[in-house]
């Protein structure tokens, strides 16, 4: 059974530990706040009021056993500190969460191994719908694509996938039709898949793309 | 052109008025912290001090005018105020930040069109990677898929992805294949492709069908 130990409770560590409890994994949460231990007892394994900066605190809750450890705060010194300290006590794999670049790569060269900064993901993302207002979602692996939802354009009606040959002709590819009104949604439909006049295409493919595509679903 | 007021300049507000500025939209930032407005002032178009909360401040800044208005704090009474003096002040678009699901839901119910939770996003998001380890992505709008990277199963090796059957035969579908130890990306591969030895696949399909293949391919 996989175990992880969250390193400060606040919005994110409580998010993170409360979700893998809720998946099945072991979580042990800690943090110097008591009240906030106290809220999350009841949703995950164990939950300590300690002291992470202090190195003989890591070392007692047996971090070299945890399949990953979470440091969740935003504290620079402190943050910075516990870092070194799981890299020096042996433990597996090292989340952390940053404030920014600088105190990222700070993170990174201590021994993090991977290092999130929620706000700055969320400004990007959020950015992003913002300029393109089709947008529903996009890619951080294909940073150039993203995923726009449009009303299927005329001259598709009545044709299939295969027929369209969307991915040569138009470089995009129709990941999910949703019937307008309905929640009913078909996720990666078949190349027969016959469009019809009020479905709702959800596409992937790059920008430059997606707007021609998207000038002529108007 | 367009315009967004951002008000709030914190990690979230700062970093979206700047990605949007570095796209061509007009930003104007505004923030009760003289220090936060004088260090974006470089990169946005205006950048002004001012308390947010009182409407006056609102009104003589053409909310009405712009595009869209980000409300990017994490005070709820301030939120709250804001999100309300917006909506009677005709703003045609609001996206707001929240603590929690509590707060999104006043925001939404005062006149929020849009509501972002960047800790709980992000909590989400790593949750699932700590999980599926092979994880690379997942998609918000379709929350039973991802997408997963796995080398080349054994048996797909000299077949085309015609051939191979995919969508049908696993339910999932390769957005992108890369050569181990080079950057290049191939996205949206085209059906004849043949799949070689050295290849990484990167594949979106509901969560089941993947481990399916995950685990024939190790
Ligand atoms: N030395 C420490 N030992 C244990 N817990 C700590 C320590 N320092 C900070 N914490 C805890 O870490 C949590 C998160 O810290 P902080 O509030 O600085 O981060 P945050 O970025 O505002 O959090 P979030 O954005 O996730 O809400 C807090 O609940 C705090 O009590
Ligand atoms: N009434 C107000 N008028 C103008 N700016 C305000 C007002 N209240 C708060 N702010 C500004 O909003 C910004 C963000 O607020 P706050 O620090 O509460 O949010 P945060 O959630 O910690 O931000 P982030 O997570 O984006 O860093 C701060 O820079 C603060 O000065």
């Amino acid at each position: 059974k996989r175990k992880v130990i969250v390193i400060g409770l606040g919005k994110f560590g409580s998010n993170l530990a409360k979700t893998l409890a809720a998946e099945g994994v072991e979580v042990l949460g800690i943090d110097k706040n008591e009240k906030l231990v106290e809220d999350i007892s009841p949703d995950i394994s164990e939950a300590l009021v300690a002291d992470a900066t202090r190195k003989e605190v890591l070392k007692s809750i047996g971090v070299e056993e945890a399949d990953q450890v979470v440091v969740a705060m935003s504290n620079l010194s402190a943050s910075v500190l516990i870092v070194l300290y799981l890299r020096e006590l042996k433990a597996r794999f090292i989340l952390a969460k940053a404030n920014d670049e600088d105190h990222a790569r700070i993170l990174r060269l201590l021994g993090a191994d991977r290092v999130v900064i929620p706000e700055q993901d969320a400004a990007l993302r959020e950015a992003r719908t913002l300029i393109t207002p089709n947008m529903v979602d996009f890619l951080p692996l294909l940073p150039d694509f993203l995923i726009a939802k449009l009303d299927a354009p005329d001259e598709f009606i009545g044709h299939s996938l295969k027929e369209l040959d969307l991915r040569r002709r138009y470089h995009v590819y129709i990941l999910a039709i949703r019937k307008k009104h309905s929640t009913k949604l078909i996720v990666l439909p078949p190349a027969e898949h016959i469009i019809e006049k009020d479905e709702e295409l959800f596409v992937l493919g790059k920008k430059e793309y997606l707007s021609k595509l998207l000038a002529q679903s108007e």
